[in-house]
């Protein structure tokens, strides 16, 4: 699933 | 990782040593709101709480540790460095900034990607740094003047954000799969929040002149 993408913004 | 959000990184760290720069070079916080400051010690705390269950990269994980050392260096020093504490323009820093912090939490609550802790908090912090700046905004404004650094401080801030939205806009056609619409509809907000202090950036870059804002 999408919300499982790391948040790998700052 | 583009290039847009490189620079956007590279910006919002520049803004951060300039601040540095400020208040170690003139021992002076004259200008700088508090509240902003220690709202955005709070945005990085909540944020970053995924140093402890993700690791992205070196670059990711140095980056997040500086920007919470240096927010908390700041306000610390804001709040406790006896020449720097002194300067502080505790009546112009007025904004009710807790109103910002329940708002962001409320919003938190109605709208995240899981109803899970760390992503709520993850939520809230995107909301409360959209909205982190507007302290530090009413103070320019009420002050009048802008200090050269104070001034340069809030552009590379603002610029961040601008080079964010480029950012977003590359991935959402290189990386389909990148839909994270509570980031960029906060981001937006964020970014146009800047909207008039870049106005008024500009017309003084372009006049030569000291940064001046309407009262």
């Amino acid at each position: 699933a999408k919300e499982d993408v790391p948040k790998d913004e700052l | 990782m583009n290039i847009f959000r490189f620079l956007g990184d590279m910006t919002h760290l520049i803004s951060i040593l300039i601040l540095l720069l400020k208040i170690y070079a003139t021992k002076s916080c004259s200008g700088i709101s508090l509240k902003t400051q220690e709202l955005y010690a709070l945005v990085f705390l909540t944020r970053y709480l995924d140093l402890f269950t993700d690791f992205i990269s070196v670059y990711n994980t140095v980056m997040k540790l500086v920007f919470i050392a240096s927010s908390l260096a700041i306000v610390w020093c804001m709040r406790n460095h006896p020449l720097v504490r002194r300067s502080y323009d505790k009546q112009l820093d007025t904004f009710r900034h807790y109103f910002l912090l329940l708002a962001s939490f409320l919003l938190a609550l109605l709208l995240h990607e899981k109803f899970a802790f760390q992503e709520v908090l993850w939520a809230f912090s995107i909301y409360l740094e959209a909205v982190a700046i507007l302290p530090q905004l009413v103070l320019l404004q009420r002050s009048g003047n802008v200090d050269n650094l104070t001034g340069q401080y809030v552009f590379f801030l603002g610029a961040y954000r601008a080079l964010y939205i480029f950012n977003w806009i590359y991935r959402y056609f290189i990386d389909p799969h990148f839909t994270r619409w509570i980031a960029c509809v906060s981001g937006l907000v964020q970014t146009a929040l800047y909207a008039d202090f870049f106005y008024y950036y500009f017309i003084s870059w372009k006049n030569n002149a000291k940064l001046q804002l309407p009262a």
